[in-house]
Protein backbone atom coordinates (compact mmCIF):
# COMPACT_ATOMS: atom_id res chain seq x y z
CA UNK A 1 0.00 0.00 0.00
CA UNK A 2 0.82 3.49 0.06
CA UNK A 3 1.38 3.94 3.64
CA UNK A 4 3.78 1.21 3.54
CA UNK A 5 6.10 2.54 0.77
CA UNK A 6 5.81 5.81 3.33
CA UNK A 7 7.32 3.94 6.10
CA UNK A 8 9.74 2.64 4.39
CA UNK A 9 10.78 5.53 2.92
CA UNK A 10 10.61 7.18 6.30
CA UNK A 11 13.58 4.58 7.09
CA UNK A 12 15.49 5.08 4.23
CA UNK A 13 15.77 7.98 4.93
CA UNK A 14 17.72 8.01 8.32
CA UNK A 15 21.03 6.16 8.28
CA UNK A 16 20.82 4.54 11.78
CA UNK A 17 17.61 3.57 13.08
CA UNK A 18 15.88 0.65 14.43
CA UNK A 19 12.36 0.00 13.40
CA UNK A 20 10.94 -1.43 16.81
CA UNK A 21 7.18 -3.23 15.52
CA UNK A 22 4.85 -3.97 18.30
CA UNK A 23 2.47 -6.94 18.38
CA UNK A 24 -0.52 -7.45 21.19
CA UNK B 1 19.38 -14.25 23.37
CA UNK B 2 19.61 -12.07 20.08
CA UNK B 3 21.20 -9.08 21.40
CA UNK B 4 23.35 -6.48 19.97
CA UNK B 5 24.31 -4.31 22.78
CA UNK B 6 23.50 -3.83 26.39
CA UNK B 7 21.43 -0.67 27.31
CA UNK B 8 21.93 1.00 30.79
CA UNK B 9 18.73 1.72 32.81
CA UNK B 10 18.83 5.23 33.27
CA UNK B 11 16.78 7.61 35.01
CA UNK B 12 14.29 8.55 32.34
CA UNK B 13 13.54 4.92 32.68
CA UNK B 14 13.67 4.43 36.18
CA UNK B 15 11.81 7.51 36.81
CA UNK B 16 8.88 6.60 34.38
CA UNK B 17 8.95 2.64 35.97
CA UNK B 18 8.41 4.08 39.82
CA UNK B 19 5.84 6.63 38.41
CA UNK B 20 3.38 4.12 36.45
CA UNK B 21 4.24 1.06 38.59
CA UNK B 22 5.06 2.54 41.96
CA UNK B 23 2.37 0.70 43.83
CA UNK B 24 3.15 -2.85 42.51
CA UNK B 25 6.67 -4.43 44.00
CA UNK B 26 10.17 -4.12 43.01
CA UNK B 27 9.92 -7.30 41.44
CA UNK B 28 7.24 -6.02 39.19
CA UNK B 29 9.03 -3.18 38.55
CA UNK B 30 12.37 -4.51 37.66
CA UNK B 31 10.75 -6.87 34.97
CA UNK B 32 8.81 -4.39 32.73
CA UNK B 33 12.91 -2.57 32.74
CA UNK B 34 14.67 -5.75 32.00
CA UNK B 35 11.71 -6.62 29.41
CA UNK B 36 12.37 -3.08 27.65
CA UNK B 37 16.04 -3.72 28.09
CA UNK B 38 15.97 -6.50 25.95
CA UNK B 39 13.85 -5.49 23.51
CA UNK B 40 16.22 -2.32 23.05
CA UNK B 41 19.39 -4.80 23.11
CA UNK B 42 17.60 -6.08 20.00
CA UNK B 43 17.82 -2.80 18.31
CA UNK B 44 21.23 -0.89 16.45
CA UNK B 45 23.44 0.02 18.89
CA UNK B 46 23.09 3.81 19.03
CA UNK B 47 27.22 3.89 19.42
CA UNK B 48 27.81 2.70 16.03
CA UNK B 49 27.74 4.19 12.62
CA UNK B 50 25.27 3.33 9.78
CA UNK B 51 22.88 0.55 11.00
CA UNK B 52 19.26 -0.90 10.24
CA UNK B 53 17.79 -3.00 12.88
CA UNK B 54 14.35 -4.44 13.09
CA UNK B 55 12.62 -5.49 16.26
CA UNK B 56 9.21 -7.22 16.44
CA UNK B 57 8.36 -6.85 20.38
CA UNK B 58 5.75 -9.20 21.71
CA UNK B 59 4.83 -8.21 24.83
CA UNK B 60 1.48 -10.16 26.70
CA UNK B 61 -0.20 -7.02 27.76
CA UNK B 62 0.70 -3.49 28.82
CA UNK B 63 2.23 -2.42 25.02
CA UNK B 64 1.65 1.11 25.51
CA UNK B 65 3.87 1.06 29.10
CA UNK B 66 6.18 -1.48 27.32
CA UNK B 67 7.02 1.23 24.39
CA UNK B 68 7.18 4.21 26.41
CA UNK B 69 9.41 2.43 28.79
CA UNK B 70 11.58 1.14 25.99
CA UNK B 71 11.30 5.08 24.54
CA UNK B 72 12.39 6.45 27.89
CA UNK B 73 15.79 3.51 28.01
CA UNK B 74 16.24 4.88 24.45
CA UNK B 75 17.21 8.47 25.43
CA UNK B 76 18.93 6.96 28.67
CA UNK B 77 21.26 5.64 25.85
CA UNK B 78 21.80 8.62 23.28
CA UNK B 79 19.00 8.19 21.20
CA UNK B 80 18.20 11.47 19.66
CA UNK B 81 15.18 10.86 17.50
CA UNK B 82 12.08 8.92 18.47
CA UNK B 83 9.35 8.53 15.50
CA UNK B 84 6.35 6.98 16.76
CA UNK B 85 4.05 5.84 13.89
CA UNK B 86 0.60 5.59 15.73
CA UNK B 87 -3.44 5.54 15.24
CA UNK B 88 -5.19 5.50 11.82
CA UNK B 89 -7.05 8.28 12.50
CA UNK B 90 -6.69 12.07 14.29
CA UNK B 91 -8.38 11.11 17.43
CA UNK B 92 -6.46 7.25 17.87
CA UNK B 93 -3.46 9.85 16.99
CA UNK B 94 -4.24 12.74 19.87
CA UNK B 95 -5.38 9.74 21.96
CA UNK B 96 -1.34 8.03 21.87
CA UNK B 97 0.34 11.25 21.87
CA UNK B 98 -1.61 12.66 25.12
CA UNK B 99 -0.54 9.46 26.66
CA UNK B 100 2.92 9.86 25.87
CA UNK B 101 2.54 13.03 26.96
CA UNK B 102 1.99 11.81 30.36
CA UNK B 103 4.32 8.90 30.82
CA UNK B 104 7.15 10.58 29.67
CA UNK B 105 6.48 14.28 31.39
CA UNK B 106 6.47 16.17 28.50
CA UNK B 107 5.22 19.28 29.57
CA UNK B 108 6.83 18.98 33.12
CA UNK B 109 8.54 22.49 33.09
CA UNK B 110 10.57 21.47 35.81
CA UNK B 111 14.08 21.45 35.05
CA UNK B 112 15.59 21.34 31.16
CA UNK B 113 13.26 20.14 29.03
CA UNK B 114 14.22 16.16 27.67
CA UNK B 115 11.77 16.28 25.12
CA UNK B 116 10.73 17.89 22.24
CA UNK B 117 7.46 16.76 20.58
CA UNK B 118 6.41 17.53 16.99
CA UNK B 119 2.70 16.16 15.73
CA UNK B 120 2.51 15.45 12.47
CA UNK B 121 4.79 17.98 11.47
CA UNK B 122 5.35 19.39 8.13
CA UNK B 123 8.29 20.25 6.16
CA UNK B 124 9.05 24.14 6.80
CA UNK B 125 11.66 26.30 7.74
CA UNK B 126 10.81 26.54 11.42
CA UNK B 127 10.98 22.83 11.94
CA UNK B 128 13.69 22.25 10.35
CA UNK B 129 15.45 24.86 12.13
CA UNK B 130 14.52 23.68 15.54
CA UNK B 131 14.75 19.62 15.12
CA UNK B 132 18.42 20.46 13.69
CA UNK B 133 19.62 22.70 16.47
CA UNK B 134 18.08 20.38 19.21
CA UNK B 135 20.09 17.19 17.48
CA UNK B 136 23.25 19.59 16.99
CA UNK B 137 23.18 19.96 21.15
CA UNK B 138 24.23 16.10 20.77
CA UNK B 139 27.34 17.53 19.37
CA UNK B 140 28.14 20.28 21.39
CA UNK B 141 30.70 19.44 23.53
CA UNK B 142 29.80 22.40 25.71
CA UNK B 143 25.91 20.85 25.87
CA UNK B 144 25.20 19.09 29.25
CA UNK B 145 23.52 15.22 28.46
CA UNK B 146 21.08 16.60 30.94
CA UNK B 147 20.40 19.76 28.75
CA UNK B 148 20.36 17.45 25.31
CA UNK B 149 16.33 16.91 24.22
CA UNK B 150 14.99 13.89 22.74
CA UNK B 151 12.88 14.81 18.98
CA UNK B 152 9.75 12.70 19.78
CA UNK B 153 7.60 13.08 16.33
CA UNK B 154 4.47 10.92 16.46
CA UNK B 155 2.58 10.59 13.22
CA UNK B 156 -0.79 9.12 12.21
CA UNK B 157 0.00 6.13 10.35
CA UNK B 158 -1.62 7.28 6.82
CA UNK B 159 0.55 7.87 3.20
CA UNK B 160 -0.07 11.68 3.30
CA UNK B 161 1.26 12.66 6.94
CA UNK B 162 3.81 10.41 6.45
CA UNK B 163 4.84 12.07 3.29
CA UNK B 164 5.04 14.79 4.65
CA UNK B 165 7.27 13.32 7.69
CA UNK B 166 9.84 12.14 5.16
CA UNK B 167 10.21 15.08 2.88
CA UNK B 168 11.24 16.82 6.64
CA UNK B 169 13.77 14.39 7.18
CA UNK B 170 15.34 14.47 4.09
CA UNK B 171 15.79 17.79 4.54
CA UNK B 172 17.84 17.64 7.63
CA UNK B 173 21.39 15.90 8.49
CA UNK B 174 20.74 12.89 10.39
CA UNK B 175 24.11 11.43 9.81
CA UNK B 176 25.10 10.18 12.93
CA UNK B 177 21.71 10.71 14.52
CA UNK B 178 20.52 6.93 16.56
CA UNK B 179 16.96 6.92 15.94
CA UNK B 180 14.07 4.73 16.91
CA UNK B 181 10.98 4.38 15.09
CA UNK B 182 8.14 2.70 17.12
CA UNK B 183 5.73 1.51 14.85
CA UNK B 184 2.27 0.96 17.20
Amino acid sequence: STTYRRLLEMRDAIPNHTYLQYTA
Amino acid sequence: PGARWQPEVGEEARDLVARKLGHESQETQDQLLESAASILSKSANPHAGRETGLVVGYVQSGKTLSFSTVMALARDNGFQLVIVVAGISKPLLNQSTQRLRRDLRIDDVDGPLRWKLYTNPTDNENNRRHIQQTLQDWRDPDVAQSERATVLVTVMKQYRHLRALVTLLQNLDLAGVPTLIVDD
